[in-house]
């Protein structure tokens, strides 16, 4: 599958809010993202990875405007579901590199993950799909990230 | 927004790879996957949550036919990066809920866990793009989740 990669993307004024410790068993996800949709909170990512001892840390973004809500909930879900603690990060922004055959590529992903290491901007969380890879990022770094970016894969101005 | 959800995909034979408590500074991914694509490793889901306490944990999927070969690799990047530990589960699918607007539906996702939740089916990771969450969870439970989601969002039979 050749790669086409269409692009970069990215996403300005983020929070990221993470339930740290969670117990890993089945409806503690139901729950917790039940009371947010209910207070019809807009979420963009959700990131879940391996649990350890029977604990796991769930996360997600909100645009800024929402943290102050999105927290307050995540609060009071952190206390009904015996997690360990609530963190939040207002300093947020998303880049990711956007393509059809992305999937299978290690070497695009290898490829983002240093041009960023070679502006010593740090990845704070990865999460990928069929057509795109995506990391969290310091919002302070988010212009020179697509730069840096579009260089490695030339794809010339950024939009 | 209006949800399109236009089905339920999966993936069966799948390995988690979970390289533990590697530094978070930048360089660390951009090394790890650059190992895995000179050796042409195809990889599926990449994941990285949260960092705590200056360490964070990155997994990776793969076809199980590639673990033994991944695996190795990653141990190898264990020694070098000076991670913790890696854990192999071989016993992972994934299960995922595809449509348009479905980013900002905060719902989509409560429901679907909610689904699983109700069917005792365990959450072992989460990831989502703007048109898909995806949910890896027990290979052996892939049939029934695949089943109680179709059930939920009224999609008719799985394909
Ligand atoms: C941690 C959380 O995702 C849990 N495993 C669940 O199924 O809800
Ligand atoms: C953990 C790893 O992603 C690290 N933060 C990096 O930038 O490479």
């Amino acid at each position: 599958e050749d790669i086409v990669i269409s692009g970069v993307a990215y996403n300005r004024n983020l929070s990221k809010i993470s339930l740290l410790g969670v117990p890993d068993r089945p409806g503690i996800a139901a729950e917790f993202f039940g009371r947010l949709a209910e207070h019809h909170i807009v979420i963009g990512m959700i990131i879940q990875n391996v649990g350890t001892h029977g604990l796991n840390d769930i996360s997600f973004t909100v645009d800024r405007a929402e943290e102050k809500k999105a927290l307050k909930i995540a609060r009071d879900a952190c206390k009904a579901l015996k997690a360990k603690d609530v963190i939040v990060d207002s300093n947020v922004a998303k880049v990711s590199v956007v393509g059809v055959g992305i999937k299978s590529h290690t070497e695009v992903a290898a490829r983002m993950f240093a041009a960023l290491a070679r502006n010593n901007i740090n990845i704070e969380s990865i999460t990928t799909s069929e057509i795109r890879i995506s990391c969290l990022i310091r919002e302070s770094e988010v212009d020179r990230a697509v730069k840096v970016i579009h260089d490695e894969f030339a794809l010339g101005e950024a939009a």
